[in-house]
């Protein structure tokens, strides 16, 4: 648990970016793809959104290690780290 | 809005552009601070059933529930995660955890699009008139992104995402963040899967400037869109003890016994403050002592809303403030709804009012509010992003966004042209836009009051009548923009990130950002020609021009300030004989002499007409 507390203070939202078109045929459905590739580097992170219309991935949150390691995973295109917009 | 209607040649109450019923089929998504249901402006009285091609939903939440949606505001909803999962669950206390608009941003942003129309509005007897948005019969969904934290964004990506399965029509958007790459960045990478569905997304240029390089949102398939200003002042002036007299502006309408009218003991707040910022007049860190009873003048610069400092000023007992500009702001005046009686001056102005403020061992001043006028120089009457603002304000003055216009614009020309592109309406805007006045004299840039060019106000002022018949306009495909992004040199993953799909830019093929058919121009000359941007001294631009009109012979002419560049055009008439019609043209700029070491930006124009419709773009020339 203490493990997982200090992840989770540790840990930054990022938007995942994934190769749709190199989802391996052994998927039924993209979800499953990218909960596949996320539990590859983390047991406990969940996706927070799936996005499908305007980008093909999602949002989760991980420690920059997590993040780094990701980024090397087969069909990810891109982890970046969530941005704080602001109103004009 | 009781204005801008008329200031855009949209009418109040006689549409110039014939109200039909494809208008009220227009959908627009508004990604903002949620909704204030109640308002007038979204009462739905007229309005037929919600469009057979609308998906979305009204979501409950704090204080929303499904019944707060009619046929105007169609759609609601709000994306929170990216929000709790970074700064903990919302407290609902503070901020509804719904559609709900808490803050009146996003509540502004709608009305002022697509807003009913709302008969005797106005700001404390200000203004009075009709309110209404630019498509005032287009339906509104709102999706709150922005919370009082701001605006992350994966909740933005998602709200985006469900839009888009919603089936808007126009995606408004009036936040950003800094500049970065496309691939980076949230919103155009939504915006590029919005574009490719048809979806016009108009964001908002960020209004950061006078600095350079502020620019917000700046991706091509995006219809970038500044804020700028109309012929509606609101006076109020500042008169010295040394008998000197400055005008301001201001919407201060309270207890007009309030306002100073003898000359009253004026303190410069960094004079009355302990704190190491306190001429900025933020929250308890004027000294009441050095305040009582007198006008204390606060520097603007932003930090915290101008109508707080007022607040500041008038909860340390002053008796007014006048709000004065720096570098930052130059001479752009935004008239705000003050809590006491207060005015905002130029940094000119305000230069001159310190100079007397420092020397004068007694200064005193006063404060004169007027009512307003039409006047050729504008201001900005604005929503107030004031959290201490208590007076059940329902109608903010003409917020002068041409962002609005922009939907009116889109939302009739959507309505009159279904089969026109997202590309096709941002260049009927742009090339029908205006960059004089009908007296001749030229736009102004508010922070200099100098004409403005085209780094100032882009393709000019819109125009929505006009753009509603063009003539002629640049269209641009989904291709077109695969090449832009092969010209950027952005890699296989970027652009798949970006693009959401594998493109493989053809390495025998030579890109340039210059082919993208966009209607405007801009190049950099390297000095001495070696350098910068272009290694020659001659750069040629091929563009796409797309009959949208009659039958016609146009003409092209150009116009330059500078001498340094030749700019020609190749061939210089373009007959059109049927609807749809392409032609293709090129625009040679052609460096002359050698270069000053002091060169400067230099604009020019490219217009075609028929001699009824005129299709210009803006040249940009610069030397680095």
């Amino acid at each position: 648990a203490a493990a997982v507390d200090k992840n989770d203070v540790a840990s930054t939202t990022y938007i995942v970016h994934m190769a749709k078109s190199e989802m391996p045929t052994s998927f039924d459905h993209h979800t499953h793809w990218y909960d596949s590739s996320l539990k590859t580097v983390s047991d406990s992170a969940e996706m927070m959104y799936i996005y499908s219309n305007a980008i093909h991935g999602f949002s989760t949150k991980l420690t920059p290690e997590q993040a780094e390691s990701l980024q090397s995973q087969p069909g990810v295109l891109s982890v970046l780290p969530e941005l704080n917009n602001e109103l004009h | 809005t009781t204005r801008t209607p008329e200031f855009l040649g949209l009418g109040q109450t006689t549409e110039t552009i014939p109200q039909s019923n494809s208008e009220s089929d227009v959908i627009i998504g508004v990604l903002d601070t949620g909704v204030w249901p109640e308002s007038k402006s979204f009462d739905d009285t007229g309005l037929g059933p919600v469009p057979g091609s609308w998906k979305g939903a009204c979501e409950s939440g704090t204080n929303f529930n499904s019944s707060n949606c009619n046929r105007k505001l169609i759609g609601a909803r709000y994306f929170a995660k990216g929000y709790e999962a970074t700064l903990g669950p919302i407290e609902t206390s503070k901020e509804s955890k719904s559609p709900r608009d808490d803050d009146g941003h996003g509540t502004h942003t709608a009305s002022t699009a697509a807003g009913s129309v709302v008969s005797d509005a106005s700001l404390f007897g200000y203004a009075l008139g009709t309110a209404r948005g630019m498509a005032p019969r287009a339906r509104i969904a709102a999706y709150k992104v922005c919370w009082v934290g701001g605006c992350f964004s994966s909740d933005i990506v998602a709200a985006i995402d469900q839009a888009i399965a919603d089936n808007v029509n126009v995606l408004s958007m009036s936040l950003g963040g800094g500049m970065s790459d496309y691939f980076r960045d949230s919103v155009a990478i939504g915006a590029f899967s919005a574009m490719e569905k048809g979806i016009l997304i108009s964001c908002s240029a960020g209004n950061a400037g006078p600095s350079t390089y502020s620019l917000s949102n700046s991706a091509p398939w995006i219809t970038t869109v500044g804020a700028g200003t109309l012929d509606r002042d609101f006076p109020a002036f500042v008169s010295l003890g040394n008998g000197k007299n400055f005008s301001g502006v201001s919407l201060y309408r309270g207890n007009s016994n309030a306002a100073p009218t003898t000359l009253t003991p004026f303190v410069y707040a960094g004079n009355a403050s302990n704190a190491t910022s306190g001429n900025l007049c933020m929250m308890g860190t004027l000294i009441p002592e050095q305040v009582k009873g007198k006008i204390v003048m606060c520097d603007r610069r932003g930090v915290n809303a101008r109508v707080q400092k007022g607040a500041v000023v008038k909860a340390a007992g002053g008796a007014g403030m006048i709000l004065a500009n720096t570098a930052a702001n130059g001479e752009e005046l935004v008239a705000d709804a003050h809590l006491l009686p207060a005015t905002a001056v130029g940094q000119q102005n305000a230069d001159v009012i310190k100079s007397y403020l420092f020397k004068d061992p007694n200064p005193t001043a006063t404060i004169l509010c007027q009512h307003p006028s039409w006047v050729v120089r504008g201001c900005r009457p604005h929503w107030t992003g004031d959290r201490c603002e208590t007076r059940g304000v329902q109608y903010y003055l003409g917020d002068v966004n041409v962002l609005s216009a922009r939907e009116r614009a889109s939302g009739a020309a959507e309505g009159a042209h279904p089969e026109w592109s997202p590309a096709a309406i941002r260049s009927a805007l742009m090339t029908t836009a205006y960059t004089a006045y009908k007296n001749g004299q030229k736009l102004q840039d508010v922070a200099t009051g100098k004409p403005s060019t085209p780094f100032d106000h882009g393709a000019g002022h819109v125009d929505p009548v006009s753009a509603l018949n063009p003539g002629l306009v640049y269209d641009l495909t989904v291709d077109d923009y695969l090449n832009f992004l092969c010209a950027l040199n952005y890699s296989a993953s970027e652009i798949n990130s970006l693009a959401k799909r594998s493109y493989t830019c053809d390495k025998k093929k030579k890109y340039s950002v210059r082919d993208l058919n966009y209607p405007s121009f801009a190049v950099n000359f390297g000095s001495r020609y070696g350098g910068g941007t272009t290694s020659s001294n001659v750069v040629k631009y091929t563009r796409t021009l797309t009959n949208v009109g009659p039958p016609g012979t146009y003409k092209a002419s150009v116009t330059s300030e500078s001498q340094l560049v030749k700019i020609s055009v190749e061939p210089e008439t373009l007959s059109f004989s049927q609807a749809n019609e392409k032609k293709v043209y090129t625009v040679t700029l052609s460096a002359v002499g050698s270069v000053p070491a002091n060169a400067v930006n230099s604009f020019g124009r490219v217009e075609w007409s028929d001699g009824k419709h005129i299709v210009g773009s803006p040249i940009a020339i610069s030397w680095s």
